[in-house]
Parts: C-alpha cells; structure tokens; sequence
C-alpha cells in the first residue's frame, strides 16, 4: 500500500483491493471484518487495528453517504496514517495500546458503487422503495433516535427520506448490530462532507445532551487542532443549533446508546466545489481531519467512562 | 450514466425568514428537480442546491421575483465532473506506469 495513490479517488473494486492489501500487509495488527451485507449484497467491510486482546473500541466511519466522495478518500488515508504511525508516534500508539480502532471506509458501497456506474450525485442507500419509483433510503436519517420526527422526510423520493422503519436500511442495522454486540465503543465518529463543521449529538431534538459542556470544550480543541496545519475554518456545536434540525442521525443513535464521544464532522469545503471537491484537496483534507481525530480519541482515551 | 450537462450549482442566501420560508417550499416542488447540496434552515447558512438545465430559467425568475440574493457556485457540473474523471485517469496511467 505504499504504492497506492492516496491523492486520487478510487473505485469500490480499487478500495476493496486496498483494504486486503493492507491487512496482508499488516498480519496481527490489522484485521478485516464483514459486519454484514448491503442491500445488493455487498459485504460491509471494517478495518480493525488492533494489539491485544479484550479491548474497548473507537470508531470512525466515512462514505454513509455516497457522493461524499472526499470522505472515503480520508478513510483510505487514515488507515494507512493508523499502520503507518503506531510505534513511532507516541500518542498513537498509546491509543492503541489500550484501544482497538475500527474503521469503515465505505459505509454505503451500493450507493457508492451507483456513483461510479450511474450518478455521480448519489446519496441514499439503494434499496427499493415498495410503492414508488424513487431508490434508496437516507441512511443518516434511519437510526432509532427520534426517528420519523422534523428534519427528515416520509417521501421516498426526498433526499432525506428516513426509510420505512428505523434500522431498515441493512448498512445501518450491520452497524447497529455490530456496536450493540461489540457493546464496548466508547468514540463513535461518523464523516461527511461538506461546510467544514464538527458537530456533536443532539439533531433530534434542542435539549442538549447531558454532556454538552464536555463535547462541546472538546470540539474546539479538536477544531483549533485541524484548523493548526491549513488554517481551515470549522464551525462546531449541536447538529441542531449548528446545522439543522435532522431526526433519525447515526451519531443521535450511538449517544443514546451510551457512547459518550460521539461526533459528526462535516469535512471540506465551504462551497466553492461542494460534493465534487477537487483530487488535489485529498490529502490535506485527511491531514488535518487527523488531527482533530488524534484530539478525539486521546481524550477519549485519558478519560475513561 | 446519468450526465449534469448544463446543471448549476447555486449558492442562495436567505436575508430573513420570509426568504428562507419561500425557499423550504421550492424545497417540496418535486417537478422542478431541484437537489439541495445544503438545505435551507437558517438565514445565517447558505442554501446551496443544484439545479438542472430545464429548472434554470424558472429557479432564476423565481429568486429575481423574491429579490433573493444568489450566486452561481458551479457554473456547468457537468464539466467538473469530466474533470474529476480525466483526474482519476491521469492518476491511474501514472500508477500503471510507474
């Protein structure tokens, strides 16, 4: 995986193949586990980086939503920072001496995949809608934390319909079922583009979370570390008082479920390209995403709950 | 593979709640084929949406009408995403030739 160009975007087959590459690579420190399939029976895959034994977990995930396309790409790159970095960055190798990371860089593969083949502008997942002509369902609007309420839509058609029922979506009940069993993840991160925010539960509702004062100190340690390297601009707060008001959101559900550091970042840019931001942005984008992680994750880490 | 010839991206802002009322009902009209790249919800954040060739005209007089101030984000999508692919061409002959 040296070789791999990191500034580049990559088909499914082309990340699939760099996912095995880098465990062949890397025996007994990374690991790869199918949590399950997608609806055109893709196999979920999840990187697990790990040193031992019985360990409490972190997670990050990119690419939920498929036309995001620089999120799978820093997926890609963080996977190789992770093998690349433990025994010679101290901090991350504490982390991992301690923490198992598990990592998955193609959250939607049906919808990324649709991407490629058919439309580039593709976010939802690509599951038939009985009754209507429209695909998919949005899986960040599916999970079971307020779900059905504002700020997500009944329409199959819309951009943000949240789905029949909660966990209909096979992407978002593999990842249920995975934390669930796993019942030891003490940082869920969910990636997005774009605006360049970190947000941090509640979307569902304007009550703020219980540990608000917390997520929200550490957000801007983690925002004032990324912004450290490029001087990008973050925005941070609650999904609902910084962004909008959204109901069934993956990063709603994981708090609700106990994990305390749960964030969403919405990476680059502002605007200027949007979804279709440009090859070039890649690897700074990754970079400083980075950072705000390492920030995430030591402090998980230094305060055990 | 569905192509964005003549699609714009818009970057509409809102100056108060009639406007960004106005633009959550554009939001419903499924005719128009509108696709908001960010959705309207507060007049402080952008509305960005992309619109395709046959909606420009009616998008266009709509916001003139309402004296909604636009700017054009991405004036063909279509020619940024024939970028992207000569982008990802250029990089993989690289990689086979190396």
């Amino acid at each position: 995986t040296d070789d791999f160009n990191y500034a580049s975007y990559h088909t499914l087959n082309e990340i699939n193949s760099f996912i095995d590459q880098l465990v062949q690579e890397n025996p007994g420190f990374v690991s790869k586990i199918v949590i399950g399939q997608s609806y055109e029976g893709r196999p979920l895959n999840i990187l697990k980086f790990s040193t031992g034994a019985n360990r409490p977990g972190l997670w990050i995930d990119t690419g939920i939503h498929s036309r995001e396309w620089v999120t799978q790409a820093s997926g890609i790159w963080f996977s190789k920072k992770i093998v690349t970095d433990y025994g010679r960055d101290a901090e991350l190798t504490d982390i991992l001496n301690k923490y198992d990371i598990f990592l998955e860089i193609v959250t939607n593969p049906d919808g990324f995949q649709f991407t490629h083949t058919s439309n580039r502008m593709w976010r939802k997942t690509r599951k038939p809608n009985p009754g209507s002509s429209c695909v998919g369902v949005d899986p960040n609007r599916n999970w079971d934390a307020g779900f059905g309420g504002p700020g997500a839509s009944s329409t199959p058609c819309s951009e943000t319909y949240r789905g029949p029922r909660a966990h209909s979506e096979p992407e978002v009940k593999a990842i249920v079922d995975f934390v669930k069993s796993h019942g030891n993840i003490k940082a869920f991160v969910s990636i997005h583009s774009y605006s360049q925010m970190l947000l941090y539960p509640y979307g569902y509702t304007k009550t703020p979370c219980k540990d608000q004062a917390e997520l929200h100190e550490l957000a801007r340690k983690a925002i004032t570390e990324l912004s450290s390297l490029y001087n990008t601009q973050y925005r941070y707060g609650s999904i609902i008082t910084t962004i909008y008001q959204a109901s069934g959101g993956t990063v709603d559900w994981t708090y609700d479920q106990g994990i305390k550091y749960s964030y969403t970042f919405e990476l680059r840019d502002t605007g200027r390209y949007g979804f279709v931001l440009p090859a070039n942005q890649i690897i700074p984008t990754a970079q400083e995403t980075w950072l705000a992680l390492m920030t995430i994750m030591k402090h998980a880490k230094n305060n055990p709950y | 593979k569905e192509t964005f010839e003549g699609h714009q991206v818009l970057r509409i802002t809102a100056l108060n709640e009639a406007q960004l009322d106005l633009l959550k009902e554009l939001h419903d009209k499924e005719q128009l084929g509108l696709d908001f790249w960010m959705e309207p919800s507060d007049v402080s954040l952008p509305i960005d949406v992309r619109v395709p060739f046959h909606s420009l005209q009616d998008i266009r007089a709509f916001l003139m009408y309402h004296e909604i101030y636009y700017d054009i984000m991405i004036q063909d999508l279509q020619d940024v995403l024939d970028e992207e692919q000569r982008e990802m061409l250029r990089a993989k002959s690289l990689q086979s030739r190396s």
